[in-house]
């Protein structure tokens, strides 16, 4: 099984308010690429859900890809380390 | 900190100025994602700090040694965020980490650039004696909010900051409500190609910004090279880093008596005289020595015993000092005195060993001492704090320098702040820690001095845009020292400062707090540079939120609403427009001055500019055509447009190309 590694997949603007059905929307995304909600739950690292919509999670290459393709995703990028200025 | 808001002409004396017309920030609230914070560390204790501001919505979030009393009315919020940097980092493991597994700052990074925008005022400090006064922040009173996202990794000595977590710190910095949000971070060079928001940190900042957020960022310390400069994006502030006019000169007295002024932090045990020796082949051995800095180890055993070392080095990384130390310590050395290229800032010795920087010059007059005598001596004396002229400002070298290699049309850095040998508050487990203080530089330091400073005129014009506060400090920065003096940029050439050196120049708060007009920007004008940069409708949509189409023709970024002008590949004429909104006298009429680049012709219609109840924005139209028949490097100008109260100033960066597209070795 390819090696996951912890993505960011950017969705713009939220498009909600409420923050908790933002955060639901991401399960539902993730889920459908990944096959379950469990799956999901487990690769989910971050859900961003309050100034903009996206979220973080361990996902293969193959899976990236697959998300980077939808509709809805503006760019899906492997998570980098920033360093202290 | 100890010296910057005096040299900046923020101290508390003057009568009339801005610390004082805004309660000192407040009622403004700074957020930095960074390494933590110390809680107990004396600037952020509330003391005399009312209460917290109503749009406030974080937490005081509990974890390792951090509990709900560690907040209070000035350390408002704390939240902290790994699971990005885990799950990155399996072998992580964080019950025998030295670092704090809650917003607790093992580094003492955090709380060194929290304490610089918004420390509360500590009297009589200094760092073993040195760089003593009143420690403070930009904005003494404004209220910290802090998010680590920055983790200690033992096992590789290093710091790691996850940019998923870092986004996670900004969408709750933004539901939280802080008013400025301050990174001091940068990514590993090179920059993500081309585009900004594929850039984590100006992804979360794009929708900051959007939400009236002010990002101030840490322009990267990989200067004095061209094209370094980090966080790029037009809609944050990013920022140089430039000296004090301050300096720590530590006698070197040589057995002839010649006194030689170096640099350190050297605060004693003072040594008296002491054999002083350069390591070089001597006639009479085959045994092989070397004096340059970096291989002092190759010397065979003993050569360095109980004398102090001249060693010269060509090398700028920060830690050549402490590598060199590390090997004379090794051999029984007492000392050590290292020349190298002027400028460099390298991080000194900490543990009271005696190594002083000098230059070329200085380094070649000890060595022919050396060579004069059979038994050279020399007695370095301790450190001392010289304030004032003659030190000089400049922009430091390692401070990271433009053109913007993602848009080299956006200038950047935007402005310069001071960033060399800042004090501030630590975490006491930091091993150069004094008493809970530090020195410390890096354009982390001059961010944080920014943040401050726009955390005083957010007090002031609570409505302005994020864009509004960059424009006023852009167009009214000093484009000389304080005290009228040129700024050089430390380079291995020194040089006049320049735009791709500190942006508009350095920071001159009280003149921003009334700026005479600003060259104002919203998420329209951004998206005018998006397109400009060639995002497609569809990422333009979802990243704004509603239905989105770029013109066609897809406009110029020549004609993005920034407080400058930089033409980085001019040919033909170039005409582009600004657009200006007053926010001085509603009656206004400003003359136009132009400073036109070296063979540059600089037209600018109409040339005087009207506001009153009816108008409150009007645009000009500039002509930008060369005279030169070559392709050359980058020349500056200024536009300046003045009531003869205001005297609006934008940078005018030109660089002829004949032959587009292409690169040569001239």
């Amino acid at each position: 099984d390819a090696k996951s590694k912890v993505h960011i997949v950017y969705l713009g603007e939220k498009q909600h308010d409420d923050p908790d059905f933002v955060t639901e929307s991401h399960h539902q995304i993730l889920s459908s690429v990944l096959g379950s909600k469990e799956d999901a739950h487990d690769s989910m690292v971050h859900s961003y859900r309050h100034g903009f919509s996206g979220f973080a999670a361990k996902l293969t290459e193959s899976q990236a890809k697959i998300l980077a393709d939808s509709r809805e995703v503006v760019h899906v990028i492997p998570d980098s380390f920033y360093e202290l200025a | 900190t100890t010296r910057t808001w005096d040299y900046l002409g923020l101290s508390v004396a003057n009568p009339k100025n801005l610390l004082n017309d805004t309660n000192m920030g407040g009622q403004v609230i700074i957020g930095f994602i960074d390494s933590g914070v110390w809680p107990e560390s004396e600037s952020f204790n509330d003391n005399g700090v009312g209460p917290i501001p109503s749009h406030w919505k974080g937490k005081c979030v509990l974890g390792e040694k951090f509990i709900a009393t560690n907040c209070n009315r000035k350390l408002i919020g704390a939240k902290y965020f790994i699971n990005g940097f885990l799950a990155e980092n399996e072998g992580f493991n964080s019950t025998e980490s030295p670092d704090y597994i809650s917003a607790r700052d093992f580094l003492g990074h955090g709380t060194h650039v929290a304490s610089i925008a918004g420390g509360l005022f500590v009297p009589n400090v200094s760092y073993k004696g040195l760089a003593s006064g009143n420690l403070r922040g930009g904005a003494p009173r404004a209220r910290i909010a802090i998010y680590k996202a920055c983790w200690y990794l033992e096992r590789l000595g290093t710091v790691a900051c996850s940019s998923s977590d870092i986004l996670k710190a900004m969408d709750e910095a933004i539901h939280d409500g802080v008013d400025v949000l301050s990174l001091s971070l940068g990514a590993q060079v090179p920059l993500f190609p081309k585009t900004d928001l594929r850039d984590r940190i100006a992804t979360g900042a794009f929708h900051a910004v959007a939400k009236g957020i002010i990002v101030v960022c840490a322009g990267g310390n990989s200067g004095p090279a061209a094209q370094t400069v980090l966080n790029t994006a037009p809609w944050v502030i990013t920022v140089a880093a430039t000296t004090l006019d301050r300096s720590f000169p530590t006698p070197i007295t040589l057995g002839n008596n010649n006194m030689i002024l170096g640099q350190a932090l050297f605060t004693g045990p003072q040594l008296g005289f002491t054999s002083l020796v350069y390591p070089e082949n001597p006639v009479s051995s085959n045994e092989t020595f070397t004096g340059v800095c970096e291989r002092l180890n190759l010397n065979p055993n003993g050569t360095m015993a109980g004398k102090v070392v001249l060693c010269f080095t060509t090398t700028t990384l920060f830690t050549a000092v402490s590598r060199a130390a590390s090997y004379v310590k090794a051999d029984g050395g007492l000392g050590l005195i290292i020349a190298r290229n002027p400028g460099y800032n390298l991080t000194p010795c900490r543990d009271d060993f005696p190594c002083v920087a000098i230059d070329y010059e200085l380094g070649t007059d000890i060595l022919l001492y050396i060579r004069s005598t059979r038994s050279p001596v020399v007695n370095i004396q301790p450190s001392r704090t010289l304030v004032g002229q003659p030190v000089g400002t400049k922009v430091a070298t390692f401070s990271s320098r433009g053109p913007n290699s993602n848009s080299p049309a956006i200038l950047k850095p935007d402005i310069g702040a001071p960033g060399v040998s800042i004090l501030g508050s630590t975490s006491p487990d930091s091993k150069s820690s004094s008493k809970g203080f530090d020195i410390l530089a890096g354009t982390s330091m001059a961010a944080p001095v920014i943040s401050g400073v726009v955390a005083l005129l957010k007090a002031l014009h609570p409505n302005w845009s994020p864009a509004a506060f960059r424009s006023a400090i852009v167009t009214t920065a000093w484009r000389t020292d304080p005290f009228g003096e040129q700024i050089f940029a430390e380079g291995s050439s020194r040089k006049v400062a320049d735009p791709f050196d500190y942006g508009g120049g350095l920071v001159n708060a009280e003149k921003a707090a009334d700026p005479g007009f600003i060259y104002d920007m919203g998420t329209k004008d951004y998206i005018l540079y998006l397109c400009s940069a060639g995002y497609n409708d569809s990422s333009i949509s979802q990243l704004v939120g509603k239905v989105t189409v770029c013109s066609n023709p897809k406009p110029s970024v020549f004609d993005v609403n920034l407080p400058s002008i930089t033409i980085p590949n001019l040919k033909d004429e170039v005409t582009l427009t600004r657009t200006v909104t007053n926010v001085g006298p509603v009656d206004s009429v400003y003359k136009v001055v132009v400073e036109p680049p070296f063979g540059v012709r600089v037209v600018v219609t109409p040339e005087t500019l009207r506001f009153n109840s009816k108008t409150k924005s009007v645009s000009f139209k500039v002509r930008v055509s060369t005279t030169h028949k070559i392709n050359t490097g980058f020349f500056f100008g200024s536009l300046i447009w003045t009531d003869s109260l205001h005297n609006v100033t934008i940078p005018v960066s030109v660089r002829t190309q004949i032959l587009q597209n292409y690169y040569d070795e001239n």
